[in-house]
Protein backbone atom coordinates (compact mmCIF):
# COMPACT_ATOMS: atom_id res chain seq x y z
CA UNK A 1 0.00 0.00 0.00
CA UNK A 2 1.20 3.31 -0.65
CA UNK A 3 3.07 5.91 1.70
CA UNK A 4 1.29 9.26 1.74
CA UNK A 5 3.90 12.13 1.27
CA UNK A 6 3.02 16.04 1.70
CA UNK A 7 4.58 18.24 0.15
CA UNK A 8 4.66 21.06 2.65
CA UNK A 9 6.67 25.28 3.13
CA UNK A 10 4.27 27.69 4.51
CA UNK A 11 6.01 30.45 2.33
CA UNK A 12 4.57 31.39 -0.50
CA UNK A 13 6.27 30.08 -4.10
CA UNK A 14 8.82 28.07 -2.94
CA UNK A 15 7.86 25.13 -5.65
CA UNK A 16 5.69 22.98 -3.34
CA UNK A 17 3.41 22.93 -6.61
CA UNK A 18 6.32 22.66 -8.89
CA UNK A 19 7.85 19.80 -6.87
CA UNK A 20 5.26 17.96 -6.06
CA UNK A 21 3.79 17.85 -9.93
CA UNK A 22 6.86 16.67 -11.26
CA UNK A 23 8.78 14.00 -9.03
CA UNK A 24 4.53 12.74 -8.46
CA UNK A 25 4.86 12.20 -12.86
CA UNK A 26 8.71 11.21 -12.39
CA UNK A 27 7.63 8.56 -10.04
CA UNK A 28 4.83 7.61 -12.96
CA UNK A 29 7.41 7.49 -15.49
CA UNK A 30 9.23 5.10 -13.32
CA UNK A 31 6.19 2.71 -13.40
CA UNK A 32 5.12 3.40 -9.90
CA UNK A 33 1.25 4.16 -9.55
CA UNK A 34 0.85 7.35 -8.18
CA UNK A 35 -1.96 9.75 -6.42
CA UNK A 36 -1.35 13.29 -6.60
CA UNK A 37 -3.97 14.91 -4.32
CA UNK A 38 -4.58 18.70 -4.36
CA UNK A 39 -4.91 20.67 -0.89
CA UNK A 40 -4.57 24.04 -2.26
CA UNK A 41 -7.58 26.50 -3.71
CA UNK A 42 -5.55 27.86 -5.55
CA UNK A 43 -5.40 24.68 -7.68
CA UNK A 44 -2.40 25.20 -9.23
CA UNK A 45 -1.41 21.27 -9.10
CA UNK A 46 -4.53 20.66 -10.60
CA UNK A 47 -3.99 23.41 -13.56
CA UNK A 48 -0.37 22.16 -14.10
CA UNK A 49 -1.66 18.80 -15.00
CA UNK A 50 -3.85 20.07 -17.51
CA UNK A 51 -6.83 19.43 -15.35
CA UNK A 52 -10.21 21.35 -14.25
CA UNK A 53 -10.23 22.73 -10.90
CA UNK A 54 -13.61 21.72 -8.90
CA UNK A 55 -15.64 18.61 -10.92
CA UNK A 56 -16.44 15.14 -10.32
CA UNK A 57 -12.99 14.26 -9.02
CA UNK A 58 -12.71 17.55 -6.55
CA UNK A 59 -12.02 16.55 -2.81
CA UNK A 60 -13.81 19.13 -1.57
CA UNK A 61 -16.88 16.90 -0.64
CA UNK A 62 -14.29 14.49 0.97
CA UNK A 63 -13.82 17.27 3.23
CA UNK A 64 -16.90 18.95 3.73
CA UNK A 65 -19.18 16.32 3.33
CA UNK A 66 -16.91 12.61 4.58
CA UNK A 67 -17.60 11.12 0.52
CA UNK A 68 -15.31 8.88 -0.82
CA UNK A 69 -12.38 10.07 -2.67
CA UNK A 70 -13.12 9.94 -6.63
CA UNK A 71 -9.33 10.28 -8.83
CA UNK A 72 -9.41 11.03 -12.08
CA UNK A 73 -6.52 9.64 -14.28
CA UNK A 74 -4.01 12.22 -16.26
CA UNK A 75 -1.11 10.45 -17.27
CA UNK A 76 -0.25 6.82 -17.55
CA UNK A 77 0.10 5.66 -13.68
CA UNK A 78 -1.10 9.15 -12.67
CA UNK A 79 -4.29 9.94 -10.87
CA UNK A 80 -4.86 13.36 -8.97
CA UNK A 81 -7.75 14.45 -6.79
CA UNK A 82 -8.58 17.70 -8.12
CA UNK A 83 -8.59 20.93 -5.81
CA UNK A 84 -10.96 23.97 -5.96
CA UNK A 85 -11.69 27.70 -5.42
CA UNK A 86 -14.00 26.87 -2.68
CA UNK A 87 -11.58 25.10 -0.66
CA UNK A 88 -10.89 28.10 1.29
CA UNK A 89 -14.41 27.93 2.08
CA UNK A 90 -14.00 23.93 3.08
CA UNK A 91 -11.55 24.94 5.37
CA UNK A 92 -13.96 26.62 7.47
CA UNK A 93 -16.28 24.75 7.32
CA UNK A 94 -14.14 21.72 8.43
CA UNK A 95 -13.12 23.19 11.21
CA UNK A 96 -15.83 22.87 13.06
CA UNK A 97 -15.97 19.35 12.69
CA UNK A 98 -15.26 16.93 15.10
CA UNK A 99 -13.05 14.69 13.39
CA UNK A 100 -11.85 17.29 10.97
CA UNK A 101 -8.06 16.87 10.66
CA UNK A 102 -8.97 12.71 10.03
CA UNK A 103 -11.38 13.39 7.29
CA UNK A 104 -8.39 13.39 4.46
CA UNK A 105 -6.35 10.23 6.91
CA UNK A 106 -9.76 8.13 6.48
CA UNK A 107 -10.43 9.19 3.32
CA UNK A 108 -7.07 7.90 2.28
CA UNK A 109 -6.57 4.55 4.20
CA UNK A 110 -9.39 3.77 1.54
CA UNK A 111 -7.38 3.90 -1.53
CA UNK A 112 -3.99 3.19 -0.44
CA UNK A 113 -4.32 0.16 -1.70
CA UNK A 114 -4.84 1.06 -5.19
CA UNK A 115 -1.30 3.10 -5.14
CA UNK A 116 1.90 2.93 -4.85
CA UNK A 117 2.65 6.37 -3.45
CA UNK A 118 0.22 9.20 -2.54
CA UNK A 119 1.41 12.65 -2.93
CA UNK A 120 -0.36 15.99 -1.52
CA UNK A 121 0.25 19.53 -2.13
CA UNK A 122 -0.30 21.61 0.34
CA UNK A 123 -1.26 25.66 0.36
CA UNK A 124 1.41 28.12 1.88
CA UNK A 125 -0.05 28.03 5.49
CA UNK A 126 -0.03 25.85 8.93
CA UNK A 127 -3.76 26.05 9.05
CA UNK A 128 -6.44 23.21 8.60
CA UNK A 129 -5.30 22.03 5.24
CA UNK A 130 -1.68 21.38 5.55
CA UNK A 131 -2.89 20.12 9.46
CA UNK A 132 -5.24 17.37 7.58
CA UNK A 133 -2.38 16.21 5.26
CA UNK A 134 -0.02 16.04 7.96
CA UNK A 135 -2.60 13.80 9.77
CA UNK A 136 -2.77 11.83 7.05
CA UNK A 137 1.10 11.53 5.84
CA UNK A 138 3.45 9.38 6.71
CA UNK A 139 6.52 11.51 5.58
CA UNK A 140 6.88 14.98 4.69
CA UNK A 141 8.93 16.51 2.03
CA UNK A 142 10.19 20.39 2.27
CA UNK A 143 10.72 21.93 -1.21
CA UNK A 144 12.51 25.31 -0.28
CA UNK A 145 14.80 28.02 -1.61
CA UNK A 146 18.13 28.28 -0.61
CA UNK A 147 17.97 31.87 1.02
CA UNK A 148 18.29 32.91 4.85
CA UNK A 149 15.11 33.74 5.54
CA UNK A 150 14.02 30.51 3.92
CA UNK A 151 15.60 28.54 7.31
CA UNK A 152 13.24 30.48 9.90
CA UNK A 153 10.51 29.18 8.23
CA UNK A 154 11.41 25.85 8.09
CA UNK A 155 12.35 26.03 11.87
CA UNK A 156 8.69 27.07 12.00
CA UNK A 157 7.59 23.70 10.21
CA UNK A 158 9.26 21.47 11.76
CA UNK A 159 7.42 23.19 15.00
CA UNK A 160 4.28 22.44 13.56
CA UNK A 161 5.30 18.68 12.21
CA UNK A 162 6.74 18.03 15.90
CA UNK A 163 3.14 19.03 17.75
CA UNK A 164 1.23 16.73 15.03
CA UNK A 165 3.61 13.90 15.47
CA UNK A 166 3.24 14.28 19.42
CA UNK A 167 -0.51 14.84 19.24
CA UNK A 168 -2.17 13.50 16.13
CA UNK A 169 0.07 11.26 14.09
CA UNK A 170 3.36 9.59 15.94
CA UNK A 171 4.42 8.04 12.60
CA UNK A 172 4.96 10.87 10.84
CA UNK A 173 8.83 11.44 9.61
CA UNK A 174 9.81 14.07 7.63
CA UNK A 175 12.14 12.64 4.70
CA UNK A 176 14.11 16.15 3.91
CA UNK A 177 14.19 19.01 2.10
CA UNK A 178 14.21 19.52 -1.75
CA UNK A 179 16.14 22.70 -2.72
CA UNK A 180 14.26 24.29 -5.33
CA UNK A 181 14.97 27.27 -8.21
CA UNK A 182 18.79 27.00 -7.08
CA UNK A 183 20.68 29.87 -8.28
CA UNK A 184 24.31 28.76 -7.89
CA UNK A 185 25.96 32.08 -8.06
CA UNK A 186 23.47 33.45 -5.09
CA UNK A 187 25.31 34.83 -1.69
CA UNK A 188 24.85 32.77 0.87
CA UNK A 189 23.19 29.15 -0.46
CA UNK A 190 25.76 27.39 0.42
CA UNK A 191 25.69 28.28 3.98
CA UNK A 192 22.44 28.22 3.79
CA UNK A 193 22.21 23.94 2.62
CA UNK A 194 25.18 23.75 5.40
CA UNK A 195 23.28 25.00 8.03
CA UNK A 196 20.65 22.81 7.50
CA UNK A 197 22.81 19.44 7.17
CA UNK A 198 24.27 20.50 10.37
CA UNK A 199 21.26 20.55 11.66
CA UNK A 200 19.55 17.34 10.22
CA UNK A 201 23.25 15.31 11.41
CA UNK A 202 22.76 16.80 14.91
CA UNK A 203 18.96 15.31 15.16
CA UNK A 204 21.11 11.84 14.09
CA UNK A 205 20.55 10.35 17.57
CA UNK A 206 17.44 11.39 18.47
CA UNK A 207 13.63 10.37 17.98
CA UNK A 208 12.58 13.24 16.49
CA UNK A 209 10.42 12.89 13.68
CA UNK A 210 13.48 15.21 11.23
CA UNK A 211 16.21 12.44 12.93
CA UNK A 212 16.50 10.66 9.47
CA UNK A 213 16.17 13.96 7.14
CA UNK A 214 18.45 14.80 4.23
CA UNK A 215 18.93 18.12 2.15
CA UNK A 216 17.91 15.93 -1.31
CA UNK A 217 20.62 16.17 -3.80
CA UNK A 218 20.65 17.39 -6.77
CA UNK A 219 19.25 20.76 -5.86
CA UNK A 220 16.78 21.54 -8.74
CA UNK A 221 18.36 24.30 -10.70
CA UNK A 222 16.39 27.48 -11.86
CA UNK A 223 15.35 26.58 -15.48
CA UNK A 224 13.11 28.70 -17.09
CA UNK A 225 11.15 25.50 -18.57
CA UNK A 226 9.72 24.86 -15.31
CA UNK A 227 7.74 27.73 -14.61
CA UNK A 228 6.54 27.80 -17.81
CA UNK A 229 5.09 24.41 -18.22
CA UNK A 230 2.15 25.16 -16.14
CA UNK A 231 0.73 27.60 -18.38
CA UNK A 232 0.41 24.90 -20.99
CA UNK A 233 -0.95 22.20 -18.49
CA UNK A 234 2.17 19.94 -18.79
CA UNK A 235 4.76 18.31 -16.43
CA UNK A 236 8.18 18.87 -17.37
CA UNK A 237 8.83 15.45 -18.77
CA UNK A 238 5.89 16.55 -21.69
CA UNK A 239 7.05 19.78 -22.11
CA UNK A 240 10.57 20.07 -22.03
CA UNK A 241 12.03 16.27 -21.63
CA UNK A 242 15.60 17.75 -22.48
CA UNK A 243 15.57 20.22 -20.38
CA UNK A 244 17.68 20.75 -16.76
CA UNK A 245 14.69 20.80 -15.19
CA UNK A 246 13.35 17.71 -16.17
CA UNK A 247 16.70 16.03 -15.24
CA UNK A 248 16.56 17.16 -12.16
CA UNK A 249 13.39 16.58 -11.14
CA UNK A 250 14.00 13.02 -12.51
CA UNK A 251 17.02 12.39 -10.35
CA UNK A 252 15.10 14.06 -7.18
CA UNK A 253 11.88 11.77 -7.78
CA UNK A 254 14.58 8.97 -7.37
CA UNK A 255 16.68 10.12 -4.07
CA UNK A 256 13.07 10.62 -2.79
CA UNK A 257 11.45 7.36 -3.46
CA UNK A 258 15.09 5.59 -2.40
CA UNK A 259 14.16 7.32 1.33
CA UNK A 260 10.43 6.83 1.25
CA UNK A 261 11.08 2.91 0.50
CA UNK A 262 13.99 2.70 3.64
CA UNK A 263 12.23 4.17 5.94
CA UNK B 1 -2.46 62.85 5.12
CA UNK B 2 -1.25 59.79 4.02
CA UNK B 3 -3.00 57.35 1.64
CA UNK B 4 -2.59 54.11 2.63
CA UNK B 5 -1.72 51.41 -0.23
CA UNK B 6 -2.39 47.70 0.37
CA UNK B 7 0.33 45.31 -1.21
CA UNK B 8 -2.28 42.20 -2.12
CA UNK B 9 -1.93 38.90 -4.46
CA UNK B 10 -3.00 35.60 -2.55
CA UNK B 11 -0.57 33.36 -4.59
CA UNK B 12 2.62 32.89 -3.04
CA UNK B 13 5.89 34.34 -3.70
CA UNK B 14 5.06 36.53 -6.67
CA UNK B 15 6.95 39.68 -4.95
CA UNK B 16 4.67 41.11 -2.21
CA UNK B 17 7.61 41.39 0.22
CA UNK B 18 9.82 42.01 -2.43
CA UNK B 19 8.27 45.49 -3.51
CA UNK B 20 6.55 46.46 -0.75
CA UNK B 21 9.30 46.91 1.14
CA UNK B 22 11.53 48.83 -1.70
CA UNK B 23 8.75 50.38 -2.90
CA UNK B 24 8.34 52.02 0.84
CA UNK B 25 12.44 52.49 1.13
CA UNK B 26 12.50 54.43 -2.43
CA UNK B 27 9.64 56.93 -1.33
CA UNK B 28 11.32 57.41 1.80
CA UNK B 29 14.35 58.27 0.09
CA UNK B 30 12.05 60.56 -1.82
CA UNK B 31 12.04 62.06 1.14
CA UNK B 32 8.24 61.75 1.72
CA UNK B 33 7.31 60.25 5.18
CA UNK B 34 6.78 56.63 4.82
CA UNK B 35 5.07 54.14 7.22
CA UNK B 36 5.03 50.45 6.15
CA UNK B 37 2.44 47.68 8.29
CA UNK B 38 3.65 44.04 8.24
CA UNK B 39 0.30 42.13 8.29
CA UNK B 40 2.33 38.51 7.52
CA UNK B 41 2.89 35.98 10.39
CA UNK B 42 6.06 35.19 8.31
CA UNK B 43 7.32 38.95 9.06
CA UNK B 44 9.64 38.67 5.86
CA UNK B 45 9.04 42.57 5.23
CA UNK B 46 9.95 43.22 9.24
CA UNK B 47 12.83 40.93 8.80
CA UNK B 48 13.98 42.32 4.96
CA UNK B 49 14.14 46.23 6.75
CA UNK B 50 16.74 44.65 9.37
CA UNK B 51 13.79 45.07 12.78
CA UNK B 52 12.74 41.89 15.06
CA UNK B 53 9.43 40.37 14.78
CA UNK B 54 7.01 40.93 17.62
CA UNK B 55 8.23 43.72 20.00
CA UNK B 56 7.21 47.09 21.56
CA UNK B 57 5.76 48.20 17.59
CA UNK B 58 4.34 44.87 16.96
CA UNK B 59 0.62 45.42 15.32
CA UNK B 60 -0.63 42.11 17.42
CA UNK B 61 -2.00 44.10 20.78
CA UNK B 62 -3.21 46.41 17.67
CA UNK B 63 -5.94 43.94 16.56
CA UNK B 64 -6.35 41.94 18.99
CA UNK B 65 -6.71 44.60 22.02
CA UNK B 66 -7.15 47.83 19.76
CA UNK B 67 -4.37 49.43 20.75
CA UNK B 68 -2.62 52.29 19.61
CA UNK B 69 -0.04 51.86 16.88
CA UNK B 70 3.54 52.31 17.65
CA UNK B 71 5.47 52.58 15.10
CA UNK B 72 9.40 52.42 15.07
CA UNK B 73 11.85 54.35 12.70
CA UNK B 74 13.81 51.98 10.17
CA UNK B 75 15.44 54.45 8.29
CA UNK B 76 14.96 58.19 7.72
CA UNK B 77 11.53 58.92 6.90
CA UNK B 78 10.49 55.32 7.39
CA UNK B 79 8.10 53.79 9.83
CA UNK B 80 7.64 49.85 10.41
CA UNK B 81 5.16 48.79 12.48
CA UNK B 82 6.39 44.94 12.73
CA UNK B 83 4.55 41.42 11.88
CA UNK B 84 5.23 38.84 14.64
CA UNK B 85 4.40 35.18 14.39
CA UNK B 86 1.34 34.94 16.70
CA UNK B 87 -0.30 36.99 14.06
CA UNK B 88 -1.46 33.17 12.90
CA UNK B 89 -3.46 33.32 15.98
CA UNK B 90 -4.19 36.79 15.64
CA UNK B 91 -6.50 36.10 12.81
CA UNK B 92 -8.05 33.23 14.43
CA UNK B 93 -8.81 35.70 17.49
CA UNK B 94 -9.71 38.38 15.07
CA UNK B 95 -12.62 36.34 13.70
CA UNK B 96 -14.69 36.93 16.78
CA UNK B 97 -14.86 40.45 17.21
CA UNK B 98 -17.61 42.26 16.27
CA UNK B 99 -15.84 45.16 14.47
CA UNK B 100 -12.89 42.80 13.59
CA UNK B 101 -12.57 44.19 9.74
CA UNK B 102 -12.31 47.72 10.98
CA UNK B 103 -9.65 47.39 13.82
CA UNK B 104 -6.49 48.17 11.46
CA UNK B 105 -8.86 51.17 9.12
CA UNK B 106 -9.37 52.55 12.55
CA UNK B 107 -5.59 52.50 14.49
CA UNK B 108 -4.35 53.81 10.68
CA UNK B 109 -6.74 56.83 11.28
CA UNK B 110 -5.21 57.77 14.08
CA UNK B 111 -1.86 58.05 12.39
CA UNK B 112 -2.15 58.96 9.36
CA UNK B 113 -1.57 62.73 9.81
CA UNK B 114 1.87 61.46 10.58
CA UNK B 115 2.75 60.55 7.19
CA UNK B 116 2.66 61.13 3.13
CA UNK B 117 2.22 57.19 2.54
CA UNK B 118 1.16 54.00 4.68
CA UNK B 119 1.94 50.56 2.42
CA UNK B 120 0.97 47.25 4.05
CA UNK B 121 2.45 44.12 2.93
CA UNK B 122 -0.35 41.18 3.59
CA UNK B 123 0.29 37.24 3.66
CA UNK B 124 -0.73 34.76 0.57
CA UNK B 125 -4.57 34.54 1.25
CA UNK B 126 -7.81 35.85 0.92
CA UNK B 127 -8.56 35.53 4.82
CA UNK B 128 -9.37 38.07 7.38
CA UNK B 129 -5.99 39.81 7.75
CA UNK B 130 -5.94 40.24 3.80
CA UNK B 131 -9.90 41.60 4.10
CA UNK B 132 -8.85 44.20 7.20
CA UNK B 133 -6.19 45.60 4.84
CA UNK B 134 -8.74 45.87 1.80
CA UNK B 135 -10.82 47.63 4.56
CA UNK B 136 -7.97 49.98 6.08
CA UNK B 137 -7.14 50.85 2.36
CA UNK B 138 -7.87 53.48 -0.15
CA UNK B 139 -5.15 51.97 -2.65
CA UNK B 140 -4.44 48.47 -4.37
CA UNK B 141 -0.98 47.61 -5.77
CA UNK B 142 -0.88 44.03 -7.38
CA UNK B 143 1.91 42.47 -7.29
CA UNK B 144 2.50 39.82 -9.70
CA UNK B 145 4.78 37.46 -12.36
CA UNK B 146 3.55 37.33 -15.76
CA UNK B 147 2.88 33.62 -16.30
CA UNK B 148 -0.73 32.61 -17.36
CA UNK B 149 -1.69 30.96 -13.76
CA UNK B 150 -0.98 34.22 -12.28
CA UNK B 151 -4.45 35.93 -14.59
CA UNK B 152 -6.35 33.57 -12.82
CA UNK B 153 -5.38 34.78 -9.66
CA UNK B 154 -5.83 38.28 -10.52
CA UNK B 155 -9.13 37.62 -11.46
CA UNK B 156 -9.82 36.12 -8.05
CA UNK B 157 -8.40 38.87 -5.84
CA UNK B 158 -10.53 41.39 -8.31
CA UNK B 159 -13.56 39.39 -7.21
CA UNK B 160 -12.83 40.15 -3.80
CA UNK B 161 -11.76 43.40 -4.12
CA UNK B 162 -15.15 43.75 -5.78
CA UNK B 163 -17.06 42.57 -2.85
CA UNK B 164 -15.36 44.57 -0.39
CA UNK B 165 -15.89 47.79 -2.31
CA UNK B 166 -19.19 47.10 -1.87
CA UNK B 167 -19.59 46.12 1.35
CA UNK B 168 -17.00 47.54 3.44
CA UNK B 169 -15.16 49.54 1.89
CA UNK B 170 -16.57 51.59 -1.23
CA UNK B 171 -13.41 54.28 -2.05
CA UNK B 172 -11.10 51.27 -2.47
CA UNK B 173 -9.24 51.74 -5.93
CA UNK B 174 -6.90 49.27 -7.49
CA UNK B 175 -3.82 51.57 -8.71
CA UNK B 176 -2.50 48.37 -10.71
CA UNK B 177 0.20 46.10 -11.12
CA UNK B 178 3.66 45.71 -10.67
CA UNK B 179 5.23 43.07 -12.76
CA UNK B 180 7.85 40.98 -11.00
CA UNK B 181 11.15 38.88 -11.52
CA UNK B 182 10.21 39.11 -15.20
CA UNK B 183 12.52 37.37 -17.36
CA UNK B 184 11.58 38.43 -20.98
CA UNK B 185 13.05 35.52 -22.66
CA UNK B 186 10.24 33.35 -21.12
CA UNK B 187 7.32 31.94 -23.04
CA UNK B 188 3.99 34.03 -23.07
CA UNK B 189 5.34 36.64 -20.57
CA UNK B 190 4.14 39.32 -23.45
CA UNK B 191 1.02 37.70 -23.91
CA UNK B 192 -0.03 37.94 -20.35
CA UNK B 193 0.89 41.81 -20.22
CA UNK B 194 -0.97 42.54 -23.19
CA UNK B 195 -3.99 40.31 -21.47
CA UNK B 196 -3.98 42.12 -18.58
CA UNK B 197 -3.82 45.73 -20.23
CA UNK B 198 -6.57 44.49 -22.43
CA UNK B 199 -8.69 44.01 -19.43
CA UNK B 200 -8.21 47.14 -17.63
CA UNK B 201 -9.11 49.19 -20.85
CA UNK B 202 -12.15 47.92 -21.72
CA UNK B 203 -12.85 48.56 -17.94
CA UNK B 204 -12.12 52.27 -18.15
CA UNK B 205 -15.47 53.24 -18.73
CA UNK B 206 -16.62 51.52 -15.92
CA UNK B 207 -16.97 52.48 -12.08
CA UNK B 208 -15.81 49.02 -11.00
CA UNK B 209 -12.58 49.85 -8.33
CA UNK B 210 -9.78 48.95 -11.23
CA UNK B 211 -11.44 51.24 -14.07
CA UNK B 212 -8.07 53.62 -13.55
CA UNK B 213 -5.90 50.54 -13.08
CA UNK B 214 -2.52 50.06 -15.10
CA UNK B 215 0.40 47.70 -15.44
CA UNK B 216 2.82 49.70 -13.85
CA UNK B 217 6.32 50.81 -16.06
CA UNK B 218 9.11 49.23 -15.59
CA UNK B 219 8.65 45.64 -15.17
CA UNK B 220 10.62 44.67 -12.22
CA UNK B 221 13.60 42.56 -13.72
CA UNK B 222 14.71 39.23 -12.19
CA UNK B 223 17.84 40.44 -10.31
CA UNK B 224 19.51 38.07 -7.59
CA UNK B 225 20.56 41.20 -5.77
CA UNK B 226 16.69 41.75 -4.84
CA UNK B 227 16.65 37.67 -3.96
CA UNK B 228 20.01 38.77 -1.43
CA UNK B 229 18.95 41.69 0.07
CA UNK B 230 16.45 40.80 2.86
CA UNK B 231 19.13 37.91 4.10
CA UNK B 232 21.01 40.87 4.63
CA UNK B 233 18.58 42.69 6.55
CA UNK B 234 18.95 45.74 3.73
CA UNK B 235 16.57 47.18 1.04
CA UNK B 236 17.90 46.90 -2.30
CA UNK B 237 18.77 50.59 -2.06
CA UNK B 238 21.25 50.23 0.93
CA UNK B 239 22.51 46.61 -0.29
CA UNK B 240 23.11 46.99 -3.86
CA UNK B 241 22.14 50.64 -4.66
CA UNK B 242 23.41 50.06 -8.54
CA UNK B 243 21.62 47.14 -9.43
CA UNK B 244 19.12 47.03 -11.79
CA UNK B 245 16.93 45.65 -8.96
CA UNK B 246 17.50 49.34 -7.45
CA UNK B 247 16.84 51.16 -10.72
CA UNK B 248 13.61 49.04 -11.55
CA UNK B 249 12.46 49.44 -7.89
CA UNK B 250 12.84 53.41 -8.03
CA UNK B 251 10.94 53.97 -11.07
CA UNK B 252 8.32 51.79 -10.41
CA UNK B 253 7.60 53.40 -6.93
CA UNK B 254 7.83 57.28 -8.97
CA UNK B 255 4.87 55.76 -11.31
CA UNK B 256 3.41 54.29 -7.91
CA UNK B 257 3.24 57.63 -6.37
CA UNK B 258 2.12 59.41 -9.67
CA UNK B 259 -0.92 57.18 -9.71
CA UNK B 260 -1.62 57.39 -6.07
CA UNK B 261 -1.38 60.81 -6.20
CA UNK B 262 -3.70 61.57 -9.09
CA UNK B 263 -6.71 59.36 -7.26
N1 LIG C 1 13.38 25.40 -10.60
C1 LIG C 1 12.60 26.40 -11.03
N2 LIG C 1 13.00 27.18 -12.05
C2 LIG C 1 12.24 28.20 -12.48
N3 LIG C 1 11.04 28.53 -11.97
C3 LIG C 1 10.57 27.77 -10.96
C4 LIG C 1 11.31 26.67 -10.43
N4 LIG C 1 10.57 26.12 -9.43
C5 LIG C 1 9.45 26.83 -9.33
N5 LIG C 1 9.42 27.84 -10.25
C6 LIG C 1 8.38 28.85 -10.45
O1 LIG C 1 8.28 29.59 -9.24
C7 LIG C 1 6.90 29.91 -9.00
C8 LIG C 1 6.48 29.34 -7.65
O2 LIG C 1 6.53 27.92 -7.71
P1 LIG C 1 5.35 27.03 -7.12
O3 LIG C 1 4.01 27.51 -7.58
O4 LIG C 1 5.70 25.62 -7.40
O5 LIG C 1 5.52 27.34 -5.56
P2 LIG C 1 4.52 26.97 -4.39
O6 LIG C 1 5.35 26.81 -3.17
O7 LIG C 1 3.65 25.83 -4.77
O8 LIG C 1 3.63 28.28 -4.29
P3 LIG C 1 2.33 28.46 -3.36
O9 LIG C 1 2.89 28.78 -2.01
O10 LIG C 1 1.60 29.62 -3.97
O11 LIG C 1 1.58 27.16 -3.40
C9 LIG C 1 6.10 29.31 -10.15
O12 LIG C 1 5.89 30.32 -11.12
C10 LIG C 1 7.01 28.24 -10.70
O13 LIG C 1 6.77 27.97 -12.04
N1 LIG D 1 12.85 40.79 -9.12
C1 LIG D 1 13.28 39.76 -8.41
N2 LIG D 1 14.45 39.14 -8.74
C2 LIG D 1 14.90 38.08 -8.03
N3 LIG D 1 14.28 37.55 -6.98
C3 LIG D 1 13.12 38.12 -6.59
C4 LIG D 1 12.55 39.25 -7.27
N4 LIG D 1 11.41 39.59 -6.63
C5 LIG D 1 11.26 38.72 -5.61
N5 LIG D 1 12.29 37.84 -5.58
C6 LIG D 1 12.47 36.73 -4.63
O1 LIG D 1 11.36 35.85 -4.80
C7 LIG D 1 10.98 35.31 -3.52
C8 LIG D 1 9.53 35.66 -3.24
O2 LIG D 1 9.40 37.06 -3.14
P1 LIG D 1 8.55 37.74 -1.96
O3 LIG D 1 8.88 37.13 -0.64
O4 LIG D 1 8.69 39.20 -2.09
O5 LIG D 1 7.09 37.27 -2.41
P2 LIG D 1 5.77 37.38 -1.55
O6 LIG D 1 4.66 37.50 -2.54
O7 LIG D 1 5.86 38.43 -0.51
O8 LIG D 1 5.72 35.95 -0.84
P3 LIG D 1 4.64 35.49 0.27
O9 LIG D 1 3.43 35.10 -0.53
O10 LIG D 1 5.29 34.33 0.95
O11 LIG D 1 4.40 36.66 1.16
C9 LIG D 1 11.93 35.92 -2.49
O12 LIG D 1 12.99 34.99 -2.26
C10 LIG D 1 12.45 37.16 -3.18
O13 LIG D 1 13.71 37.54 -2.72
MG1 LIG E 1 1.57 25.69 -4.73
MG1 LIG F 1 5.51 38.31 1.54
Amino acid sequence: PARVLAFINQKGGVGKTTSCVNVAAALALRGRRTLLIDLDSQAHATLHLGAEPGGPSSIYPTLVEGQPLAPTPVAPNLDLVSAETDLAAAEADLASADDRQHRLARALDAVRHRYDAILIDCPPSLGLLTISALTAAQQVVIPMQAHFLALQGVGKLLETISLVASTLNPSLRVLGVVVCAHDASAAHTGEVVADLERFFDAARAEASPWSAAVVFRPFVRRNIKLAEAPSFGKTIFDYAPLAPGAADYRAVADAIAAVSDAL
